[in-house]
């Protein structure tokens, strides 16, 4: 475990607990893609089947069994509790054009044929593409609230400092693994033009507003 | 080299 990984894993925490709190908080989850959520429970739930096969650690355990549980959390605030405030007509992102190919691309390239590794890989090359409904949701209404934008950077970060730590590893411990790279690095690209967006009017006390 | 999964990673 280096500093890049752990840093990224905090990160990745933050973010869900930003999330969850903001929803909490406010009662409401205006704003936020209910879509891209349960993408995100799908994709916890297909990679951490793992945890009733084999055991790594107690951290790695409690950080699994953490992320599921609040991702479904998460999923019951939107569609059950407070779906009075979720904001259905502007989460319009067509989930089966990521679900469909995500899918079809896990069966072609995986590190091995057997179900649990190709949910894996499935799981993978889901996460890199589960924010576009958010990103889409954004885009569509042309603002997101300073809260919400710090989940994004959290989330944002968290998969640029697995980058890092892939690099760390190739060079300290010979690993490499291409299909987590490629879309890792898809993954972090994708917020590229949120983090401009962040670093230069959120960061600088404004609203995340795009131009008309 | 290519080698598998990192398993301990989430």
């Amino acid at each position: 475990m280096n500093i890049f990984r752990l840093t990224g894993d905090l990160s990745h925490l933050a973010a869900i607990i930003i999330l969850l709190l903001k929803i909490w908080k406010t009662r409401s989850c205006a704003g936020i893609s209910g879509k891209s959520q349960l993408l995100f429970a799908l994709v916890f739930t297909t990679r951490y089947l793992d945890l009733f096969t084999s055991f790594i650690s107690l951290y790695n355990t409690s950080m699994k069994l953490i992320y599921v549980a609040c991702s479904y959390a998460t999923v019951y605030l939107i569609y059950m509790k407070f779906k009075a405030t979720y904001d259905g007509n502007h989460d319009t992102f067509r989930v089966e054009f990521l679900v469909v190919p995500v899918g079809g691309l896990s069966f072609l390239v995986n590190h091995d044929f057997s179900p649990l590794e190709i949910l894996w890989t499935f799981s993978i090359y889901l996460e890199s593409v589960a924010i576009l409904p958010q990103l889409f949701m954004i885009s569509k209404t042309g603002e997101a609230e300073t809260i919400t934008t710090h989940y994004l950077f959290f989330l944002g970060l968290y998969r640029a400092l697995y980058l890092i730590n892939w690099i760390w590893r190739y060079y300290f411990e010979g690993f490499f693994d291409l299909i987590a790279v490629v879309a890792g690095v898809v993954q972090t690209i994708l917020y590229c033009d949120f983090f401009y967006l962040y670093v230069t009017k959120v960061l600088k006390g404004k609203k995340l507003s795009l131009p008309a | 080299c290519h080698r598998k999964k990192a398993k301990d990673e989430l």
